[in-house]
């Protein structure tokens, strides 16, 4: 699932539901956009989690996902892998 | 199915609260499901649960209706080729789930014969609602999370997950740990598929505490595939076979077959490509392995196969008439093909016969032990998943390659077939107990399943768990273990998270202190499970909470049973109880050696009418 740019979907989770979940995904992109920096474009965020918790799944590198995963907040930060059916 | 919940003592009259059982509303989380399936029929079915918040994804080719009432397709990536973006079933997989767990009533349901009897779900009058997760290219972590954040929300109150990952991660880097939590939090609990790894050792991956992790069992009805010869000589081989060869036709080793490149040392093994299509074309193909169905593309013409295994316990569906003989039936028939210039054979359509050793784990189950938290046990319980007869897409192919047939329902194997039965108790036992904790379901099924015998299978408590699934007496257990998200709060302190980390994912002001972190063998788990290593003694102290489910006072005495070398004491061994919601707590102590590398114990409770059960397994880690 990696891209061309070297960019992979990663699991960023960030526990319990935000209680003002109309702005889950502002919340996000400021976090994504002070780690990613300019080159931060909106359409690598996949999904936004905010219904029932808190967290987003989008394309990364890995050093950005490291860099993420320091972030306050971050519960855990793990690329999205394929599971399978039983 | 058409004969599973009747051999799990669910017949079609058993007492249901059918108005309750109709506003439950089952999350599917599978490939989708194929509405228009008998199975799905909204006949007599009400408007949709009013606490009922999810959608239906219509579109031109897909409708929802009063059976199923919400369904999604979740996709964070490119399409695969034939994969339709829709809620709707091509695969099979979540069509033949949903069935098992809510399916309705239909009669003379059956695989072009096999298998014919009323099909059923275990709750038919419950709602289904289909979150799709899984394509052909498999179950991506990202779309598994956003179908939970959906359901959640959308109000489901149970879900059945029959997917799981290759390898065991971490508890909060793992998609269906975290969904599952969060689904705890809110009072829904996950039934999860063990995995069809086994059976080697530390294979399951479904690993959380707060979720019941499924193995596969088989049940007393055996699918059985006659080989007759031309010598008049029978064999009875497996398989799922729905054609009858009805003619003799000529017999070839596939030894004796190899095709360029290869040589016999290979293409008695019918590897992909090695046998020669030109010299099996029409004739009937043995080889010295099993395979799967993928591998007869390669056969060209070929009438059919014949293939040989030690372990037979279970049917697969092949796209020729095919069966898996034992090698002894195969080594005689080679001895036939070497006395004879034109050996010939023919394959029966397959019949039933009786498996009295039922129920036995089926060998591809996934085992313990628990690779994350050794001393909670893995699986939980078990129940059947071999050779189950369900719901099945027209479009999907029966054998998992294309081939002439299409059928609306289908005979498959795998913990993903004994996953929705348990989900289907779940709900059953929630139809009687609506405010009931997952854990505390949980526990009425594991505490009331029946032993299974450690003789058919040696991996004792790490293939089957508490044991066999009994849901007539899950509604009924006693006593039940509780738990709530801070004692798994507790837990995960114990195993390491920080205090951001769990703050984080409850929401609330948690904390890991010196007087929080739990100890794993305090969590109120239903079970026991101690790892020992092998010159260590066993000296370990398990704290537990038993709650009173039934109305009036009872007095129950806790019984051991224990091999030699193990002694085990439960302190105190009388409990006391005045009413529904008395809690007592007692403390169960592990102390001696063991001198096998798995040792099986048990403690019950008894007040004389239930009987609450718990393995205690002591094992040699390394």
């Amino acid at each position: 699932d990696s891209n061309d740019d070297g960019r992979k979907i990663y699991i960023v989770y960030m526990g319990s539901k935000l209680e003002d979940t109309a702005s889950a995904h502002l919340y996000h992109r400021a976090m994504l956009e002070e780690v990613v920096g300019s080159t931060f474009a909106p359409e690598s965020v996949i999904y936004t989690y905010k219904r029932s918790f808190n967290g987003f799944a989008v394309k990364l590198t890995e050093e950005e996902a490291l860099k993420i995963a320091a972030k306050e907040g971050v519960v855990s930060v793990f690329p999205s892998e394929k599971n399978h059916l039983h | 199915t058409t004969r599973s919940w009747d051999f799990l003592g669910i017949s079609q009259n058993v007492p249901r609260v059918k108005q309750v059982e109709s506003n439950i509303v089952v999350g599917v989380f599978d490939s989708g499901i194929w509405p228009e399936n008998p199975s799905f029929n909204d006949d007599g079915f009400g408007p949709a649960p009013a606490n009922w918040r999810g959608t239906c994804q219509a579109s031109t080719n897909f409708r929802c209706n009063r059976k199923i009432i919400g369904a999604r397709a979740y996709r964070s990536s490119t399409l695969p080729p034939g994969d339709v973006r829709s809620p709707r079933d091509t695969d099979g997989h979540g069509t033949h789930t949903a069935s098992t767990v809510a399916g309705v009533l239909v009669s003379q349901a059956s695989l072009y014969g096999l298998g014919v009897g009323t099909a059923r779900g275990g709750v038919p009058p419950a709602r289904i609602a289909v979150y799709k997760i899984c394509w052909s290219d498999g179950c991506s972590d990202a779309d598994i999370l956003a179908a939970f954040d959906d359901a959640i929300a959308d109000g489901v109150d149970i879900i059945s997950l029959s997917v799981g990952g290759k390898v065991p991660q971490p508890y909060l880097y793992n998609s269906i740990a975290i969904g599952s939590f969060h689904a705890m939090k809110r009072g829904i609990l996950t039934s999860n598929s063990a995995g069809n790894n086994g059976p080697k050792s530390f294979t399951v991956t479904s690993l959380s505490p707060w979720l019941p992790t499924v193995a596969a069992s088989s049940s007393d009805r055996k699918f059985v595939t006659q080989v007759l010869l031309g010598n008049g000589n029978t064999y009875q081989g497996v398989s799922i076979n729905t054609f009858d060869m009805r003619n003799q036709y000529p017999l070839i080793y596939a030894g004796n077959a190899p095709s360029i490149g290869f040589n016999s040392s290979t293409s008695r093994y019918c590897y992909e490509d090695s046998v020669d299509p030109n010299l099996v074309r029409g004739k009937i193909l043995l080889c010295d392995s099993t395979f799967g169905p993928t591998v007869f593309a390669s056969f060209g013409g070929a009438a059919g196969v014949l293939m040989q295994s030690n372990t037979r316990d279970h049917a697969s569906s092949y796209p020729l008439p095919a069966s898996v003989l034992d090698p002894a039936g195969g080594n005689n028939i080679k001895r036939y093909m070497s006395s004879t210039r034109a050996p010939t054979a023919t394959i029966f359509k397959s019949t039933v016969v009786r498996d009295t050793s039922a129920p036995v784990v089926v060998s591809f189950s996934s085992r313990g032990p628990n690779y994350v938290t050794h001393d909670i046990l893995k699986p939980d319980s078990t129940a059947p998943g071999v050779e189950i007869l369900a719901a099945w897409p027209p479009v999907a192919p029966i054998s998992g390659v294309r081939d002439s047939r299409s059928a609306l329902y289908n005979i498959i194997s795998g913990t993903s077939m004994s996953c929705p039965h348990v989900t289907a108790i779940a709900v059953h036992i929630k139809t009687f107990y609506p405010s009931w904790s997952p854990a505390a379901i949980k526990s009425a099924l594991m505490t009331t399943a029946s032993p299974m015998n450690a003789r058919f299978n040696s991996d004792a408590e790490f293939a089957y768990g508490s044991g066999h699934v009994n849901p007539l007496k899950a509604v009924d257990p006693g006593l039940v273990y509780d738990a709530s998200e801070s004692d798994y709060v507790k837990f995960l302190c114990g195993e390491g998270y920080t205090t951001a980390m769990v703050r984080s994912t409850t929401g609330d002001n948690s904390a890991c202190t010196s007087g929080n972190i739990g100890r794993v063998w305090d969590l109120n788990y239903p079970s026991f499970a101690l790892s020992i290593s092998r010159s260590q003694t066993a000296n370990q102290s398990f704290r537990r909470t038993l709650t009173n489910v039934v109305s009036g006072a009872s007095t129950y005495r806790a019984s051991i049973s224990a091999p030699q070398g193990l002694s085990i004491s439960v302190n105190p061994s009388v409990l006391s109880f005045n009413g529904i919601g008395d809690q007592k707590s007692f403390t169960l102590t592990v102390r001696g050696t063991v001198s096998q590398a798995i040792v099986s114990a048990s403690l019950v409770w008894s007040d004389g009418s239930h009987n609450v059960r718990s393995p205690i397994t002591v094992y040699v880690l390394g």
